[in-house]
């Protein structure tokens, strides 16, 4: 392994990084996942902990750009370099760029998560049937509106499995429409525009207007590549057009003809002799997950290794089954030390049905320890059935429901799990809370009820303690939620106002309450929770949610039951 | 079934990578990823006799440390990488 001149690393174990454009060739939500992904890759074998901000400055600044996208370091168009990354330090030192014109995927083939339809957001399954024919691409057949969908298992006509692919007629992304679908046509300086449009950028990127009329509404966003958009050449996004002449010969497939890197590509016109539309076909891409591990591994400060097998050798190779070479394990450690102590998460407590222990409620302090008994509980009561919760809040990774003395949790991967005693795991607290919160940087878990608080570190609990004390007004009865808002602040909901408490201090911040409505417009001003889940703003009132995304604006009203909870 | 193959190349229009010589892509690559000092004021043909440059990259990536600019190294260097160089001039 080698390191940078001079070991350069990060002086904090607390590393933040921040995601400030999307690719379109993959879901942000899946980017989302594969960097979250490569970021673990390190943190499971150092004391490295990565938390991710939505504004200001982050350690890590990730972004998407085309050829010469504002650094020294212009990219290439497609394959050659994929991606670059600065070592630790301030400004641009520590962030990792990635090259829009590579064809992003996880590796083998386009990732395609689909939205609406009945299969919750499953992946595109490749091939599948329908009617009989099978399919390897998304497809607008047995449709009229021309979106363009796919199987989520092999057999739609047996599963009747599906949902929408990713289509500019379906949403936009980024921009200023909250994920609206493009408006065709529209005018854009005068111009109609019948489908997305690269004019007016120099970055290369597709967008479309979300209204009519871009020129007096100013609504845009950016168009999701289709799986058969083609890549790179001058054409990017546009799919393939069947068949087409290219001297003279008439070609109903991709081919590498009059290319001497045998490259596939296509025309995106029927004849590319008059036209010279071109672009290259969808391959099996590159694992954003891989390169940015890789990348990623330069910004904590490693250079490259002359190891084949290694992670932070240079040249792409594509692993169905990663695991780090331990050649990158002694280079990372050699900078940031081994993993130390404990998994953060303890084991769940074993159910026995011996002899029902009712845990004894420790008796309150500033401080004590608690010690985990076992106990029974009936694991048929079904949270699917309790119309509103206490308190709704992300621990661990994990979503809890609390209601009346009990919780539930929802596993990253929708697993839910429960119901467990609360005073099984925080005997301090009484059967009934409010809200509650992990501050981020310290993992501290606090929790209110009525005009009380405590604060758990671990097994320790600090408190009661009056909710006063935080400096919130005395006639104030509860807190109903709580949002994480980074760099040690939390803003404290209780129907109409709410405050921003500065954890490390332990007292609000000057200049509040605040009306909700006028910082949080279009939720409701009485919601029963507020809680930040995945990096959105959830208001819940009675069973719904409504989902505020970063910029402030609702995007989504649903079901707590349903796409909360899972039922 | 054995008609020879048309191997008619046509220069695409936005095509961002060139049809280089091996050459041309060898001193792209030396100096891109730090093999050859850019301030070096050596001419063309100087970087592919450098056959110091050469052993280093082949040394790099794992490969035969001939010194010469051999079928192999130039397949390496049409392979997909990390733009960060491997030599800090």
């Amino acid at each position: 392994y080698q390191t940078f001149t001079g070991d350069l690393k990060w002086d904090h174990n607390d590393v933040t990084y921040r995601i400030l454009n999307y690719s379109p060739d993959m879901d942000a939500s899946l980017i989302d996942d594969a960097f979250a992904r490569a970021f673990k890759v390190w943190s499971e074998v150092t004391p490295l902990k990565f938390t991710r901000l939505y504004d200001g400055t982050a350690d890590i600044m990730i972004s998407f750009g085309k050829a010469d996208h504002g650094d020294p370091y212009p990219f290439d168009g497609k394959d050659g370099l994929l991606a670059h990354a600065y070592p630790p330090g301030e400004g641009i030192q520590g962030d990792a760029h990635f090259d829009d014109d590579e064809y992003w995927t996880l590796g083998s083939g386009p990732a395609i998560q689909t939205r609406y339809g009945n299969a919750d957001g499953a992946m595109c399954h490749f091939p599948f049937l329908f009617e009989g024919t099978s399919y390897s691409t998304c497809t607008t057949e047995g449709r009229t509106d021309g979106l363009p969908w796919c199987a989520t298992t092999a057999d739609y006509d047996k599963d009747k499995k599906y949902g929408f692919c990713p289509s500019e007629l379906l949403f936009t992304f980024d921009g200023n429409s909250n994920e609206a679908p493009c408006v065709f046509p529209f005018v854009f300086l005068g111009q109609k525009y019948d489908s997305c449009t690269t004019d007016g950028r120099n970055d290369g990127y597709r967008w479309c207007a979300t209204t009519s009329n871009f020129d007096t509404d100013k609504k845009y966003g950016f168009c999701p590549n289709r799986d058969t958009a083609v890549i790179g050449g001058n054409s990017e996004g546009e799919p393939c057009q069947f068949p087409f002449t290219f001297l003279g010969t008439e070609y109903s497939s991709c081919t590498s003809e009059g290319r001497s890197d045998g490259k596939l590509w296509c025309a995106t016109t029927s004849n590319y002799d008059t036209d010279a539309k071109w672009g290259f076909c969808p391959d099996r891409g590159y694992s954003l997950f891989l390169v940015a591990a890789h990348e990623f591994g330069h910004a904590l400060g490693l250079d490259h290794s002359n190891i084949k097998d290694a992670l932070m050798y240079p040249m792409y190779k594509y692993i169905k089954d990663f695991s780090l070479h331990h050649d990158d394990i002694e280079g990372i450690q050699y900078l940031y030390g081994p993993k130390t102590g404990p998994d953060p998460t303890p084991p769940e407590p074993q159910f026995t049905t011996s002899s029902p222990i009712m845990p004894t409620k420790s008796t309150p302090s500033e401080k004590t320890t608690t010690v985990s008994t076992t106990v029974h509980v009936d694991p048929a009561q079904d949270a699917c059935q309790i119309k509103e919760f206490d308190a709704i809040t992300e621990i661990q990774k994990e979503l809890h429901f609390f209601k009346d003395g009990h919780y539930w949790k929802i596993s990253n991967k929708g697993e839910r799990k429960g119901p467990f005693l609360i005073s099984e795991k925080w005997p301090a607290l009484p059967a009934v809370i409010n809200t509650a919160f992990e501050d981020q940087l310290t993992k501290k878990i606090y929790f209110f009820a009525e005009k009380q608080f405590w604060v758990y570190t671990g097994n320790e609990v600090f408190g009661p303690r009056k909710i006063e004390k935080l400096g919130l007004p005395s006639n104030l009865d509860r807190v109903d939620g709580a949002v994480q808002r980074g760099k040690g602040k939390v803003l404290l909901f209780n129907g109409e106002n709410f405050w921003r408490l500065d954890v490390k201090s332990q007292m609000i911040d000057r200049g509040y309450p605040r009306f909700t409505d006028s910082v949080f417009g279009g939720v409701p001003i009485d919601s029963h929770d507020v809680f930040l889940y995945k990096g959105f703003f959830y208001f819940c009132r009675e069973n719904f949610y409504w989902r505020m995304n970063a910029r402030r604006q609702v995007d989504r009203v649903g079901y707590v039951k349903y796409d909360l909870l899972k039922c | 079934w054995c008609l020879p193959l048309k191997s008619v190349y046509v220069t695409f229009p936005g095509d961002v990578i060139k049809n280089m010589t091996n050459t041309q892509l060898a001193d792209e690559y030396l100096k891109r990823y730090g093999y050859i000092d850019v301030l070096q004021k050596s001419g063309l043909q100087a970087v592919v006799s450098n056959s110091k440059a050469l052993k280093k990259l082949q040394r790099q990536l794992g490969l035969k440390e001939t010194g010469s600019l051999d079928q192999t190294t130039v397949d390496a260097m049409k392979q997909p990488r990390c733009g960060v160089p491997d030599i800090r001039n």
